[in-house]
């Protein structure tokens, strides 16, 4: 599972 | 958000906008490896691809859509634009020597077995070898112009600073993202002989030669 709010980053 | 990553994400900026002036400027694409920047085309493309299903922010969206923007503008001016002064040549490092092994480590190492994830996934991993043929290119070459030394150590340096943002995100919002991380200090790794030789010669004036 992706991590915590998985991909807010660029 | 954070001010490493905030930094980071402006050094990352200014490094596409020094690459698309020097080319833009100089009417050249001359030091510029064509194969790196198609490898940073794919990056931004894989990885964005939830520009349209997930919002996260304003700010978020539009340096996505800069990002993948400029890549192909980039990709435009070496291959189209500009092609006469690519030096093809000396930009022959195989690509597919990273694609696939990347895009298999992706298929077998990621966070969820979906095809956004794993494309986000390769995205990374391709991202922290993205620049070998650009520095393959310098070592074969011999030497960078200083315009493109400076493209290097503003580009070299984003994902050093997301090092340090994640340093700070484990330690003030418990995210820990093993993927991003391993595969960020390798990019990092891959620019420190860059980062000796920009820090003690082109800062002081003089031109970069690799292999040191």
């Amino acid at each position: 599972q992706p991590p915590k709010d998985a991909h807010d980053e660029l | 958000m954070n001010i490493f990553r905030l930094v980071g994400d402006m050094s990352h900026l200014l490094a596409i906008i020094i690459l698309l002036m020097k080319m833009w400027k100089s009417r050249s694409v001359a030091g510029i490896s064509g194969k790196s920047q198609i490898l940073f085309a794919i990056v931004f493309t894989t990885r964005y691809l939830d520009l349209f299903t997930s919002f996260v922010s304003i700010y978020n969206t539009s340096m996505k859509v800069f990002f993948i923007g400029t890549s192909y503008v980039t990709v435009y001016f070496i291959y189209q634009h500009f092609k006469p002064t690519y030096d093809s040549n000396h930009d022959t490092f195989r690509v597919e020597f990273l694609i696939v092994p990347v895009g298999g480590l992706a298929f077998l190492v990621n966070h969820e077995f979906s095809l956004l994830e794993i494309l986000w996934t390769f995205s990374i991993y391709l991202e922290s070898v993205a620049i070998l043929p650009q520095l393959f290119m310098v070592s074969k070459t011999g030497e960078a112009e200083s315009i493109t030394s400076h493209y290097l150590f503003a580009l070299g340096s984003y994902r050093a600073l997301y090092l340090l943002n994640w340093i700070y995100r484990y330690y003030f919002e418990g995210f820990f993202d093993l993927i991003a991380v391993v595969a960020g200090c390798v990019q990092t790794i891959l620019y420190c002989d860059f980062f000796y030789l920009y820090i003690t010669k082109v800062l002081k004036g003089k031109k970069i030669s690799l292999p040191a």
